[in-house]
């Protein structure tokens, strides 16, 4: 199935908060 | 390792009644328990420490442990920050930052999760998710990933989102829509779950006591 506009968004790096949890 | 922040803390605290715990009440309204909210705290400590150290995450304090860039403003980052900050006041506390995060919880419930998800797409804040919020983030979500759609095509996967989510025609997706199009299509909450957080103590192994300041600060 192609994607909708709700999947392209939810590979934003802005939802993705596991960034908080690693060394930078 | 483990609690022994607890173990201190309940000697210091040791006249309040359990119930007035903070870091336990924390525990009863999140999916954390005591050990992890300490661990948590670890990490709370570290992000509203890293500009200034007041005890608070600002919104570039968020961006700097996001993107490891105090600068870099997203939408959906910024979605989250001021769902984090519930008291509204421009910083997320430790309070909020632990019920915040408790969503994001491998064993917080899918209709929890969804309906968070909810709240991060109605940027609004009108009850519904509108056509032009979500072409709203398809263009920001196309620009952080330096793609270009034309008009044409985002039109068309808005349609196609419409089309699957609305499923009473009226042009907006309600809350009980929005629960039964994640509910088939889960996806779609793929970063509504950090597996970091089943494991906390073993992410944040030495952290320090500072019983007064987790007291002040959730209160």
């Amino acid at each position: 199935a192609s994607l909708n506009a709700f999947d392209i968004i939810s590979f934003s790096k802005g939802f993705d908060l596991s960034g908080l949890f690693e060394e930078k | 390792m483990g609690c022994s922040f607890s173990k201190q803390r309940q000697r210091l605290i040791g006249h309040h009644k359990q119930e007035e715990d903070p870091a336990a009440v924390l525990a009863v309204q999140t999916c954390f328990d005591i050990c992890d909210i300490e661990a948590l705290y670890e990490l709370f400590k570290k992000l509203s420490s890293s500009i200034v150290d007041d005890g608070l995450i600002s919104k570039e304090e968020f961006q700097l442990g996001l993107f490891g860039n105090s600068k870099k403003r997203n939408l959906f980052a910024d979605r989250i920050f001021d769902l984090f900050d519930s008291g509204k006041d421009g910083v997320i506390e430790f309070g909020e930052f632990v019920r915040g995060l408790s969503v994001f919880h491998p064993a917080a419930p899918q209709p929890q999760k969804a309906a968070f998800a909810f709240r991060l797409h109605d940027i609004r804040q009108s009850g519904f998710i509108e056509r032009d919020e979500v072409r709203e983030m398809i263009v920001a979500l196309l620009s952080e990933s330096q793609l270009v759609f034309s008009d044409d095509i985002i039109q068309l996967i808005i349609d196609k989102a419409f089309q699957e989510a609305d499923l009473k025609g009226d042009g907006k997706i309600d809350p009980d829509e929005w629960q039964q199009f994640v509910a088939r299509n889960p996806s779609l909450l793929r970063n509504m779950t950090i597996p970091h957080l089943k494991d906390l103590n073993k992410e944040f192994r030495n952290f320090e006591l500072s019983p007064d300041f987790i007291e002040d600060d959730i209160r």
